[in-house]
């Protein structure tokens, strides 16, 4: 859940790109 | 192509029959107006349904971006609200009638679920008065008893309010922004009038307004 | 140059340096500023520092670092090795500064410019050649903005030093120049060797200078701009260039304290003129302070 609203609902390379970390 | 990410349980048709799971929507017990609740068959209970719905939040669900970044959570909740909502309206005929004949509602037909909830009876007895003829039970509903069981009910939410650190003083912007010292200074009567306003938002406004007076 | 540190971690910063030599303990030495990197859309900046004694100065000029500027990426190489041989008099110190860094410190909330970054990333080197025990008496520092400003706030932190800012230091005192090569050399190899922690398919390392103007560099960053991620962290989100080509091709995106929201309390004004229903009473603050409110519909 991000704390910012990206305007479309789309595919996208979250694995390549997002790193979640605590 | 709006996605969304669900229990196993609720997904797949078969086995959301086999849990028994249904979204219904019934009559929001403060509004009157049709709001969306989870109803359990195997385990005959209600539960309320509330959206988290923040501005600015979005959703990575796979490899793929959600805007809205809503979540819907389900909440165990005591089906008398609901009940109660039909009990006053047959009430006003100011006679005992049977619970099926009280419980229907043809905008809301899926309130007869609620006859299915566990110890219905037993529940009843906090609201109604009951009489029993030819063994089937006849019920009306008393206003001095729901009173006497919200009262009970403010008390209960006032012990949770209590364990749950959470802050009833003045308005603070956000509760996530709260030192947890200002809490002790949170006086009783802060409290109750939380409570009362927190079950306010699940009885009809008199009686709230009879149950503040109370 | 052992650049592994910052191939462990790229998104922040990374110092490194020579060991100090000896004879720069004990004589009066002469320390030189500079940066490389300033300009480019993409890759780190990097400042860097060079010192030696006074009295070698003469050694440090024979080592041909004439204005670095005029130096190819080879003789740059090769100067900075035969720094390395002279390490007995010269010594230097590097703080390379990744995009990430530039573009957060950019574009925070509380707005941090690339000057001021430059500046405290300059006073600081200055600060560990000190900390290091180096006998610094005077310094030269290729300008960044106003060089008065710039020298008189350089002065300031650093008293006991003679401190002179400069434009073109690098082509006026051959210890600037030698900082330059280190800073450039720095920069060349952490470019080349840049690790993307993005695990981008197809990507092709041929980016060009990186300067904005490039060709190479610009339809490089057209290539490789995500719609929702925006690039790889190796580009300076907060360079106009790359806004520009963010502000075309990618999604947009609302923070709590975007701009927007001053045009939507606008629209609230408006609204209080269209009921919100009869008696439509506002869910108890238990619940408005949660942002939870009923389910109408799934």
């Amino acid at each position: 859940l991000l704390p910012c609203e990206v305007l479309a609902n789309r595919p996208a390379p979250v694995q390549r790109f997002f790193t979640p970390a605590i | 192509l709006r996605r969304k990410v669900e229990a196993e349980c609720l997904k797949d048709a078969s086995k959301k029959m086999k849990g028994g799971l249904m979204f219904i929507k019934l009559a929001n017990p403060c509004s009157g107006e049709g709001a969306i609740y989870l109803f359990s068959m195997c385990l005959k209970q209600l539960f309320e349904i509330k959206i988290f719905k923040e501005k600015h939040h979005s959703w990575f669900i796979n490899e793929s971006v959600q805007s809205g970044g809503l979540l819907h959570f389900a909440t165990p909740m005591d089906p008398l609200f609901l009940l109660l909502h039909y009990l006053i309206k047959a009430g006003k005929e100011e006679k005992f009638q049977p619970l099926d004949q009280v419980v229907m509602d043809d905008i809301f037909p899926d309130c007869i679920l609620l006859l299915k909830v566990l110890e219905l009876e037993k529940l009843l007895h906090h609201v109604t008065d009951e009489k029993e003829i030819d063994n089937k039970k006849y019920y009306k509903y008393s206003k001095e008893k729901t009173l006497k069981w919200l009262g009970k009910k403010v008390n209960q939410t006032v012990a949770a309010l209590k364990a749950n650190h959470v802050s009833v003083g003045a308005r603070v912007q956000s509760a996530a922004f709260f030192s947890g010292d200002q809490v002790s200074s949170d006086k009783e009567e802060d409290y109750i009038r939380y409570a009362h306003g927190l079950i306010s938002d699940y009885i009809p406004k008199e009686l709230s307004d009879n149950l503040s007076k109370y | 140059m052992d650049l592994s540190e910052l191939e462990k971690d790229n998104t922040g910063r990374c110092r490194l340096s020579s060991p100090v030599p000896a004879v720069c303990r004990e004589e009066p030495c002469v320390l030189g500023v500079d940066e490389a990197g300033r300009g480019p859309v993409l890759g780190p900046m990097v400042y860097a520092i060079c010192y030696c004694p006074q009295s070698r100065l003469t050694d440090l000029e024979a080592l041909k670092v004439a204005d670095s500027k005029t130096l190819s990426e080879n003789e740059r190489d090769r100067l900075f090795l035969k720094m390395e041989e002279d390490r007995d008099f010269v010594g230097w110190a590097l703080d390379v500064l990744s995009p990430n860094l530039i573009s957060t410190s950019m574009l925070g909330r509380v707005k941090y410019n690339l000057n001021s970054l430059s500046h405290d990333t300059a006073s600081g080197l200055i600060q560990y050649a000190l900390d290091q025990g180096v006998n610094v008496t005077q310094v030269f520092v290729d300008t960044v903005g106003l060089a008065e400003t710039y020298q008189e706030r350089l002065q300031k932190r650093f008293p006991d030093i003679t401190v002179t800012v400069k434009a073109k230091a690098d082509a006026l005192y051959p210890v600037v120049s030698a900082a330059s090569i280190c800073a450039k050399v720095a920069r060349d190899q952490a470019v080349k060797s840049w690790q993307f922690v993005e695990k981008v398919q197809d990507l092709d390392a041929d980016y060009g200078s990186g300067y904005p103007n490039d060709p190479k560099t610009k339809a490089w960053l057209r290539k490789h701009v995500e719609p929702v991620f925006g690039f790889p962290q190796l580009v300076r989100f907060s360079w106009r260039t790359a806004q520009a080509i963010l502000e075309k091709e990618a999604e947009g995106v609302t923070w709590e304290d975007s701009a927007a929201e001053e045009q939507e309390g606008s629209r609230k004004i408006t609204s209080y003129f269209q009921s919100e229903g009869p008696q439509a009473r506002p869910p108890h603050r238990y619940f408005q302070e949660r942002g939870l409110e009923s389910a109408t519909a799934l």
